[in-house]
């Protein structure tokens, strides 16, 4: 079964 | 001090309604040029980001940067108070603990004034990089919410592959699996039906049915929706708005 990704580690925290 | 004027109540609303259900404390932070806002949703999968220009409004006027906590809940409690063509004016001074709704029945002369209190939200803000996505959709927002309604009864994974002529979803689940193919097809008549395809490269992601169910309630927004895709990178969902959009970027799913 596919897992999720986390979103934020995508962006910068600014 | 901050005074921003809807001509109507009811495209507020709508904008709320777009996204109160996955997010709750939102920090908006109103400036010269408009009202942005944004948040992320408690499993961190999700990310909304909402612009509001100033020509969305009737009226707008803001002398200092004022940031307004709002916890959705309770403004969607007073956004039900207004008459949909009522004009609405958010009011709240430089350093503002509520904001006041004004609400104003032109027609019957009749005002409903309304204050929410403020919240202190601790909110990250993230940079959203300016992504080349690998492939772009543009279609009807009502085919969006269908193939998300149909095959998130399926399944709670939904498949998007994307092609040189074709947009895939799919589903297989417990109960059984389903596939919608869309091709590019222009709807001279009526532009609003067309479906947009451009691919620089295909693309195939999978995403949280339930997710993609929060997000296609953007499309009170528009009747578009535009959908940008790259592997291994979040999804960007956006519903244009006169000025502005609403914007959802949702982590895809890997295949362990």
């Amino acid at each position: 079964t596919p897992i999720q990704n986390d979103l934020v580690e995508f962006f910068t925290i600014i | 001090m901050l005074e921003a004027k809807f001509e109507e109540a009811s495209l507020f609303k709508r904008i709320i309604d777009g996204f109160k259900d996955c997010v709750q404390l939102v920090n908006f932070q109103c400036k010269q040029d408009g009202i942005i806002a944004q948040a992320v949703d408690d499993s961190r999968v999700l990310l909304v980001s909402l612009e509001i220009g100033v020509e969305a409004f009737q009226e707008y006027r803001c002398d200092h940067p004022i940031t307004l906590g709002i916890d959705l809940a309770s403004l969607s409690k007073i956004l039900r108070c207004g008459n949909n063509n009522d004009t609405l004016t958010l009011i709240a001074e430089d350093t503002p603990d509520s904001v006041m709704l004004l609400f104003e029945d032109t027609k019957k002369d009749r005002i409903a004034e309304f204050n929410l209190k403020l919240m202190d939200i601790d909110a990250d803000f993230l940079k959203i990089e300016e992504l080349v996505y690998e492939s772009t959709l543009n279609l009807p927002a009502t085919e969006f919410v269908r193939v998300v309604r149909e095959l998130g009864q399926l399944s709670d994974s939904l498949n998007i592959t994307v092609t040189k002529e074709t947009i895939k979803f799919a589903c297989d689940g417990d109960i059984g699996s389903g596939t919608i193919i869309l091709r590019p097809f222009i709807n001279m008549e009526n532009p609003s039906e067309s479906i947009k395809l451009e691919m620089d490269q295909p693309v195939e992601l999978t995403f949280g049915a339930k997710y993609l169910a929060d997000i296609v309630k953007g499309s009170a927004l528009s009747d578009k929706v535009a959908i940008r895709l790259s592997s291994e990178a979040p999804a960007l969902f956006q519903f244009d708005l006169k000025a502005g959009f609403l914007q959802f970027f949702l982590a895809p799913k890997f295949n362990d």
